[in-house]
């Protein structure tokens, strides 16, 4: 494992923290799309089907773990929890997101490295993970305004997708070992989604001033 | 990356 993948993860394992966190101390969920968090517990799921059958490392084994519970946790406390879910702004979060499940598992039965079970499921959760953050970047475009924590949220999440790429260079040149294909396109994808966020982070940080994201 | 290689990024 290099330097980029162990950043990238440890940027993804923080997103999480920071978004329970901010459930948890402010007993509220506003700004937090439900759909895209149930995108993610179902990318997590499908993809570590291989948790069964494949040994990896402890390390693996551990975040994949993490990233299961802490998704289905997040997706519970929105929907379950009696003071969280009543600031869910159930209201703009109208992202069609049955859509992407649909074309992704569509794409993942057509374009994957081998028609297995768990070839298919690796290949849908990877197409839905490049996506998933879209019904996220809509709630927050039509919020307007961004709490502090929702946008450090998003922004690690971007940041991890950047690491990753950057894992996938390393690799491609220093260990001269291609990572996956699918996963390097798709990856790409996924990071070009958040260009706009990023650029309106930067800018109010830069200018010290609260995220606001245009209609 | 040939086929039936583990996925051993997360």
């Amino acid at each position: 494992m290099n330097i980029f993948r162990l950043a990238g993860d440890m940027t993804h394992l923080i997103s999480v923290l920071v978004l329970l966190l901010k459930i948890y101390a402010t007993k509220s969920c506003s700004g937090i799309s439900l759909k895209t968090q149930e995108l993610y517990a179902m990318v997590f799921v499908a993809r570590y089907l291989d948790l069964f059958t494949d040994y990896i490392s402890f390390y693996n084994t551990v975040m994949k773990i993490v990233f299961i519970l802490s998704s289905l946790a997040i997706v519970w406390c929105m929907r379950m929890h009696r003071v969280v879910k009543r600031s869910y702004d159930k209201e703009l979060d109208t992202f069609r997101h049955n859509i992407l499940i649909v074309v992704c598992f569509g794409v993942a039965v057509i374009i994957n490295e081998k028609f297995t079970l768990r070839e298919v499921f690796w290949a849908f959760s990877i197409y839905l993970e490049a996506v998933a953050i879209l019904p996220q970047l809509v709630l927050l475009q039509r919020s307007g305004n961004v709490d502090n924590l929702t946008g450090q949220y998003v922004f690690l999440l971007g940041g991890y997708r950047a690491f990753y790429i950057l894992n996938w260079i390393y690799r491609y040149f220093v260990e001269q070992r291609f990572s996956r294909w699918i996963s390097a396109i798709s990856g790409l994808i996924q990071t070009a989604l958040y260009a706009d966020f990023f650029y309106y982070y930067f800018l109010s940080w830069k200018n010290n001033a609260k995220l606001h994201l245009p209609a | 990356s040939s086929q039936g290689e583990l996925h051993d990024e997360l």
